[in-house]
């Protein structure tokens, strides 16, 4: 069983994951705004910017985050972000979206100039994780550890991002192993789809060149964080 | 460099 410090650790990245939202008045509007590739296109920017704000909130109260070299703060953030955000948009679709507001948001960003290419692997990623019927805590510690991740460019002190990563990882594992007793891969599953999340971080400077429609632009945190001219 | 947004939002006090 977890130990009563892993204990108090989960529940404190379960409430800080859980305090962080995207503010109502822009969920609401993917119930109102027309349907034209354009509206979809801003509304789907607005909801990302929103979105980096959220995963930074998040990020800022990780155990021992504050303690890290600036420089080695914002490399983490960006070297994660998209993985981080993948992984909290399959939550949404998974879990968390009223059904109806989820099959209005896959309608936007199917017809929001991306490409087929990329939406495709996209939904089939977010099912593979409704497959793992991952819980709420799960998706919580995952998104952590993915953020503190040792191994992300221009990080210079790799070995203090390993010691905050490592208790995680640990809670992570028991945590699989209490919840999913009937299934001892799951902890290994769970990994395996850091691996594939890896993937879409590779592509996605492709992707964004492929979503830009009628040269639009993205916001100026989502051009910072993303690394988009 | 002016403080990138990033480091704004790093900088700026934990919101809930």
């Amino acid at each position: 069983d977890l130990t009563p410090e892993q204990q108090s650790l989960l529940h404190y990245i379960m409430d800080s994951y859980n305090r962080q939202c995207i503010p109502q008045y822009i969920t609401r509007k993917l119930l109102q705004e027309d349907f034209s590739a354009e509206e979809n296109f801003l509304l789907l920017t607005e909801m990302a910017t929103s979105h980096v704000q959220v995963l930074v909130e998040f990020t800022k109260k990780l155990p021992g985050f504050q303690t890290l070299d600036h420089e080695d703060q914002i490399a983490l953030l960006k070297g994660s972000a998209v993985e981080a955000m993948f992984l909290r948009s399959a939550e949404i679709f998974n879990r968390k979206m009223p059904h109806g507001h989820t099959d209005l948001l896959e309608e936007r960003i199917r017809n929001s100039g991306m490409s087929d290419d990329y939406i495709t692997p996209m939904f089939n990623f977010y099912k593979s994780l409704e497959e793992l019927k991952m819980t709420q805590e799960e998706y919580s510690l995952l998104t952590a550890v993915v953020i503190l991740t040792p191994d992300r460019q221009y990080i210079k002190d790799k070995e203090s991002v390993e010691k905050l990563q490592e208790p995680l990882l640990e809670v992570l594992q028991k945590l699989c192993q209490v919840q999913h007793p009937e299934n001892p891969q799951h902890f290994a599953r769970l990994l395996g789809r850091l691996t594939e999340l890896r993937t879409f971080n590779h592509h996605h400077a492709e992707m964004l060149m492929s979503w830009r429609v009628n040269d639009h632009k993205f916001t100026p945190l989502l051009c910072e964080i993303w690394d988009v001219q | 460099d002016e403080l990138s947004l990033l480091k704004k939002l790093l900088l700026s006090p934990a919101n809930v």
